[in-house]
């Protein structure tokens, strides 16, 4: 089509173009991270912070004669360092800033920022109690999903 | 922190690059103690319940927790019959009814009467719904008329006195259901308010009165024989513990965020004080949206 309508479908196409380009780039980003998990990293790559894998199965502690379900849960957990300058991304309060630049000049009594959950999500139990009653639960902040400096 | 620092780390390692520390046996049983303890915390108890081996789990908590958790690669069946509307509830309980329990037989072959032991409800949790699912069965080998639809209505009461054998006993109806008997189904009753009266009261609690009334337009020969109320002398323990009476209650310890289940509403002179609670919380909810909602902006 010619004229305006010509020009919004161009602008649409593109726009769809980027966005499909900018979802690609998440995409490869994503498995660039799975692929090099913690304790893996390159010679000069910072261990920064960000989440990491971590399995909880109930079988360790052999808690499974009194949950039913899940058997086991991907909690996550968050490690790395919190270098200065700090990545918006990894930056949840100015404060971590401050402690971190402080902490930076040798002042051994401020603490670096630490590496802490920032988003967490919940899940649902199914277990038995001590009067044999079958539960079903929901237990929030369980599972990690975002990581950043505090 | 324990984790990080004892046992995944070590154990990541070990699978990462290759290089673990190794832990000796006091230091493992150390950090599943620990794990242990600090999963304990997260999960509020004091200490880990050790159930009585042979408790059954009905089928309809695992259809739950399947449809709470999401697990799309096996089917889940149509027994949600209830209506769904927004109050929350963190927590599901299940109960069967008491066999110790015997209560006066109502007279009538249409009759059951049944007892819940509902103590277990913590006081501290919110009543914010509760269920009677009742299993009607429809065995196309034993019936010559497989085409003929069935009706019957399903009355559940609260019983208000102890039942004695002379006296009629004194009750009220809390719901009715008007159930076609097509295929073996479950159905719904809403009890919410004999519960919340127990919960509060538990000495007031003197059991339900299930009836099966033939449908008007369809009287059926005995409709007993499709409506699981009692256990029949043919039926094996393990079938009747998947057919037999379940009360299932919908709590919330304010604790947590709601199970996406709901609750339909129930006008009871009893559960004023209950109906503020989700009141309040109900507010609290539309706080918190419209705070989300301000986030996204």
């Amino acid at each position: 089509p010619k004229g305006d309508k010509g020009k919004k479908c161009r602008k649409k196409r593109k726009e769809r173009r980027e966005r499909r380009k900018n979802k690609k780039n998440k995409k490869k980003n994503k498995e660039d991270k799975k692929e090099n998990p913690p304790g893996t990293e390159r010679p000069g790559h910072q261990n920064l912070c960000r989440r990491r894998p971590l399995h909880v199965d109930f079988k360790d502690v052999q808690w499974t004669d009194w949950i039913v379900a899940p058997l086991g849960y991907d909690a996550y957990y968050c490690d790395g360092t919190c270098p200065f300058p700090l990545s918006d991304n990894l930056n949840t309060t100015n404060h971590a800033v401050v402690q971190t630049l402080v902490n930076g000049v040798d002042a051994q009594a401020a603490p670096t920022a630490c590496c802490v959950p920032t988003t967490l999500s919940s899940i649902s139990m199914l277990y038995m109690d001590e009067h044999d009653k079958v539960i079903l639960k929901n237990y929030d902040d369980m599972v990690v999903e975002g990581c950043g400096c505090r | 922190e324990l984790i990080t620092s004892t046992y995944t780390q070590s154990t990541y390692r070990t699978a990462t690059s290759g290089a673990p520390p190794p832990l000796t046996e006091e230091q493992k049983k150390k950090a599943v103690a620990a794990l242990e303890s600090s999963l304990l915390t997260l999960f509020g108890f004091s200490r880990r319940p050790r159930p009585s081996k042979g408790v059954v789990i009905p089928q309809y908590m695992i259809d739950l927790y399947r449809q709470q958790s999401g697990d799309t690669d096996t089917p889940i069946p149509a027994v949600y019959t209830r209506k769904h509307s927004s109050s929350p509830a963190n927590t599901v309980r299940s109960f069967f009814h008491e066999d110790e329990v015997q209560l006066h037989e109502c007279g009538t072959d249409n009759c059951a009467r049944i007892w819940f032991n509902v103590t277990y409800i913590p006081q501290s949790e919110v009543l914010t719904d509760a269920e009677l699912r009742i299993y009607v069965e429809r065995n196309h080998t034993h019936e010559p008329d497989i085409d003929k639809v069935l009706r019957h209505k399903l009355q559940v009461f609260e019983i208000m006195k102890p039942v004695s054998k002379d006296k009629e006993s004194i009750s009220r109806l809390i719901d009715v259901q008007d159930i076609i008997v097509q295929n073996s189904s479950w159905v719904s009753l809403d009890v919410h308010p004999a519960v919340l009266k127990w919960k509060n009261k538990p000495r007031e609690n003197h059991g339900l009165e299930i009836r099966v009334v033939p449908h008007r337009n369809y009287p059926s020969s005995n409709p007993l024989t499709h409506v699981r109320l009692r256990r029949a002398t043919e039926v094996e323990q393990s079938e009747w513990n998947i057919q037999r009476p379940l009360l299932v209650t919908y709590t919330d310890d304010g604790k947590a965020s709601s199970l996406s289940r709901t609750k339909r509403s129930s006008d009871s002179d009893d559960n004023n004080d209950a109906d503020d609670d989700i009141e309040e919380n109900a507010e609290s909810d539309t706080k918190k949206k419209r705070k989300r909602k301000r986030k996204k902006c």
